[in-house]
């Protein structure tokens, strides 16, 4: 008894551990197929245009946005060096990553949601190397929020 | 007094989200009433541009 | 029970093992992917993408380019919030994006 219900406690945190493994893998696949979607993007349309973007209208990655109100006050000060910056707000405001902007600009095609179309999945899946492609389905249907085993580890042969 | 820090500036991939997500709930949950000294009419100062 | 429980632990171990595999694969191809110099160089936003982004888009939206390890912290004094940002490793850019 006392056998089992070591081995009862064992699984149970094996389980907590895998869905924690589950998610930052998929995390990490979200990134590779966000990042790959936009260099297709830019490289397109560089190519239809023949020529790069004007330098002043592009944002290199990484960087993160911090966003607010028009009608916020924001008391900004400065270093000399530029290495030292202090900003007051006397309103809310949202700061976010380079990643969360890519999604909400649709690079992730849908995945990070589970409303991916077969056409996006099918681009999705050519995104990835063939040991994620079992993966990418799962998450294109939302279908590895189970608990089976199987689906926690997200390949047929778990 | 909450504070949160957080290292930005790392390469795409090393993500922050979730340190952004806690800071974007404890900026949102407070009540800016109080914090603006909100006396109703008074409209806030002209805004200053970076 | 005991020896369906040590296949199920055991079966586990296996997956655990195999998304670890996966995680360290993943982390080395992303690295290798933003590492990539023609890819560094198409790896940017246009300030539309941005603009498109924020809700509701007539909003200010300023953009924080800054060097690894920078430190950002956020702090709640008396009246209002505080950002700091310190750099140990170049100057930071801050940019608003511009509305149009």
């Amino acid at each position: 008894a006392q056998e089992c219900q070591n081995l009862e406690l064992e699984k149970q945190k094996r389980m907590e551990r895998i869905r924690q493994k589950r998610a930052q893998l998929q995390e990490l696949i979200l990134q590779q197929i966000a990042f790959k979607s936009l260099v297709q993007r830019n490289q397109a349309s560089e190519a239809s245009s023949q020529a790069p973007p004007p330098p002043g209208s592009v944002i290199q990655l990484p960087f993160i946005i911090l966003n607010t109100s028009v009608r916020t006050v924001i008391d900004c000060s400065i270093s000399n060096d530029k290495c030292e910056y202090l900003f007051n707000f006397d309103n809310t405001f949202e700061i976010h990553d380079d990643i969360e902007i890519l999604k909400r600009m649709g690079m992730s095609l849908g995945l990070e949601n589970g409303k991916c179309s077969p056409e996006n999945l099918r681009v999705a899946k050519s995104l990835v190397p063939k040991s994620l492609e079992t993966y990418v389905t799962g998450m294109a249907s939302g279908s590895t929020h189970t608990s089976s085993l199987s689906g926690l580890c997200g390949d047929q042969d778990c | 007094r909450s504070r949160i820090l957080v290292s930005i500036g790392e390469s795409f991939g090393i993500s922050s989200s979730d340190k952004f997500s806690k800071i974007n709930q404890m900026v949102s949950s407070s009540d800016w009433t109080l914090k603006r000294g909100y006396d109703g009419g008074s409209a806030p100062k002209p805004l200053k541009r970076l | 029970r005991q020896q369906a429980l040590q296949k199920e632990v055991s079966e586990l171990t296996r997956a655990e093992d195999k998304l670890d595999e996966l995680i360290a694969k993943c982390n080395l191809q992303l690295r290798l992917l933003t590492e990539d110099s023609q890819n560094k160089k198409l790896g940017y936003v246009m300030c539309q993408d941005l603009r498109n982004t924020v809700d509701p888009p007539d909003q200010l939206v300023m953009v924080v380019r800054a060097p690894p390890e920078t430190q950002m912290e956020v702090s709640e004094p008396s009246d209002g919030y505080q950002i700091s940002l310190k750099s140990a490793r170049g100057p930071i850019e801050v940019f608003l994006c511009p509305e149009d």
